[in-house]
């Protein structure tokens, strides 16, 4: 299904980075502060996370490139993650294709949009293209840096959540 | 919605006590919920028992105990319901070494099982290692962030000059 | 006691502005006292930023980087008011190799600074060779833990068949 | 100051355990659940710590080795530690000798008590006999597992204890 992220100006990614998502295991190495951490970030805020604080920013534009002592900030961030589609499993009015592009973009002060196979989509409808196939920006999948020591740590009743998803 | 809660309570727990026992070389654990006889409204309790180690609540585990328990868990949702991609942002810190290969040799178990895309953060030598490929993040520039495919060798550097 | 407050925050700043520095290979980090401006009822904000980068809240550094501030708070906590002894429990686990030497020099400097005893729980191996000696625990017996006296290549088996 | 800890019955350490407390760096390692932390507790535990929940436990009795598949439970968990007094900066009732032995034992079911060089004493005379060298269970130089991610996800007023501890 994921075959290929493509970045640029989100967060620490300045400029334009390609990642092709294979089979088995990838890992992904580097320094502390380096940008690990927005690479998976990058992935959740394009399958449709609308909370700033899941980004770890106290609002969504400050997922924009905002910036370094040599390099001035950037208006604006794009995030493109291609779907492989050759079983035609996605919803009918995307089966015209082998692929599904899913795109996301924010311009500073003006919000994000987000386009399916180039088509005007809302974040519904990208949400719900995940949801069918057991994933999301919020699926159990994806563990954030910290994560399982919050599930560790949190009281009884928030930890149900756990048990929903693998519904 | 309360009959598929339950039922999917049932299903985590049956891979649970498999999984449990591939990290820690033995022991159980168990979910429970509590609180409540409603289960949408009651509490999800978590109790795990090492190897050799009386069932106690989670408290009284150790660090490596507990996240080695909760990975546990991870796992046994995701294989509940198995998704075509899991990210896993550097859950390896708190493990020493015979608990990292365990780690690795359970992700290469559900690969085969699932067909399932793993990304890996990591700083283990060891769960580099036993990866299919590497992509080094690296900030030549201050600030700046890039990606690189790299080979086992080049990432050794990568952590040695970082 | 107003007063003293203020001036430990004033010396507590001061050796921050150091250590900092010495962590991260440069950049600035400040606390500053906020929601209030009686010191005894306000807040205690940090404020940081590595070197290349933005001064910026502390939820947008790095896990990495978050934990190296916080070290670099403690040591300067502890130097403007030395003890005895310091007791450091896997202090290292969410930092690269070359944050951990960064670590491991720093705590040379503050042992002839101070004469301060340090205990050290790490699984780290760059930092278990930087030790003037090494103690083992093992749990030959599930549940019951030994201490023994060992050396670094034993303690590296003992991380290898754990 | 610190030169020699002694543990027995205190949590997984069933049997006596010695620790020679020497300058410089000690390390100590093992893997993961093998009572590295148990031995941080200790320390904080003799040097008068109260509250079980530092403990990681719901009680203090939880202290007590509490007895594994092949080993009885034990009654009772003693912890001593002796202090260099050379330079005589002790308490003046303390200093006929060139060593301070402070041990705490603790009997299931009926409490704990502390004997300062053989001689009863109070929670309150431990605790000040570290405070007067800028230590004690509570101390900033004792960072217990997890302690850095705590402060830094802490709210600012519960941070201004770290200040008042420099003081
Ligand atoms: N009263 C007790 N009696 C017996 N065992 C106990 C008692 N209290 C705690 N334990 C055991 O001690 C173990 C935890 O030890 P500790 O937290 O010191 O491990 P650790 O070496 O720090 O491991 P890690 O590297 O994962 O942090 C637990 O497995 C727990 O079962
Ligand atoms: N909008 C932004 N513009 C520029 N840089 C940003 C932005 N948001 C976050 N950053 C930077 O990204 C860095 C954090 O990256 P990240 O959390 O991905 O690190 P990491 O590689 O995961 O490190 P660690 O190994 O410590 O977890 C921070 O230093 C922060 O300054
Ligand atoms: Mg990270
Ligand atoms: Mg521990």
């Amino acid at each position: 299904m994921f075959r290929h992220l493509r970045l640029a100006g989100f967060k620490s990614f300045a400029d334009t980075a390609e990642l092709d998502i294979e089979p088995g295991l990838t890992g992904i190495v580097g320094p502390n502060g380096c940008g690990k951490s927005n690479i998976v970030e990058a992935l959740q805020w394009v399958m449709g996370e609308t909370s700033a604080k899941q980004m770890r920013s106290n609002e969504m534009d400050d997922v924009i490139f905002s910036g370094t002592s040599s390099k001035a900030a950037r208006n604006l961030a794009e995030i493109s993650l291609i779907l492989d589609n050759e079983q035609k499993k996605a919803p009918s009015e995307y089966n015209d294709r082998d692929e599904i592009e899913i795109a996301r973009k924010i311009v500073r002060g003006k919000g994000t949009n987000y386009r399916i196979n180039n088509r005007p989509a809302r974040a519904r409808d990208v949400q719900l293209l995940f949801a069918d196939s057991a994933t999301g920006a919020r699926s159990a999948g994806i563990v954030s840096q910290g994560r399982i020591g919050a599930i560790i740590g949190a009281k009884p009743d928030e930890r149900r959540t756990l048990l929903e998803e693998a519904a | 919605a309360r009959h598929r809660l339950l039922d999917s309570l049932t299903k985590v727990n049956a891979e649970l006590s498999e999984l449990f026992k591939t990290l820690f070389g033995g022991g159980k654990a168990e979910l429970k919920l509590i609180n409540s006889d409603d289960p949408l409204t009651a509490g999800l309790e978590i109790f795990a028992s090492p190897p050799g180690k009386k069932l106690q609540s989670l408290s009284l585990l150790s660090g490596g105990e507990q996240a080695l328990t909760g990975l546990a868990i991870i796992f046994s949702v995701f294989l509940t319901n198995p998704s075509p991609i899991c990210i896993l942002d550097e859950v390896d810190a708190p493990l020493d070494d015979s608990n990292v290969s365990r780690f690795c040799e359970l992700l290469r178990h559900i690969v085969t099982r699932t067909q399932t895309k793993f990304l890996i953060v990591t700083h283990h030598r060891m769960t580099m290692s036993q990866m299919d490929r590497l992509y080094g993040v690296t900030m030549a520039e201050p600030g700046v962030s890039k990606l690189v495919s790299v080979d086992l060798q080049t990432a050794e550097t990568l952590r040695e000059d970082e």
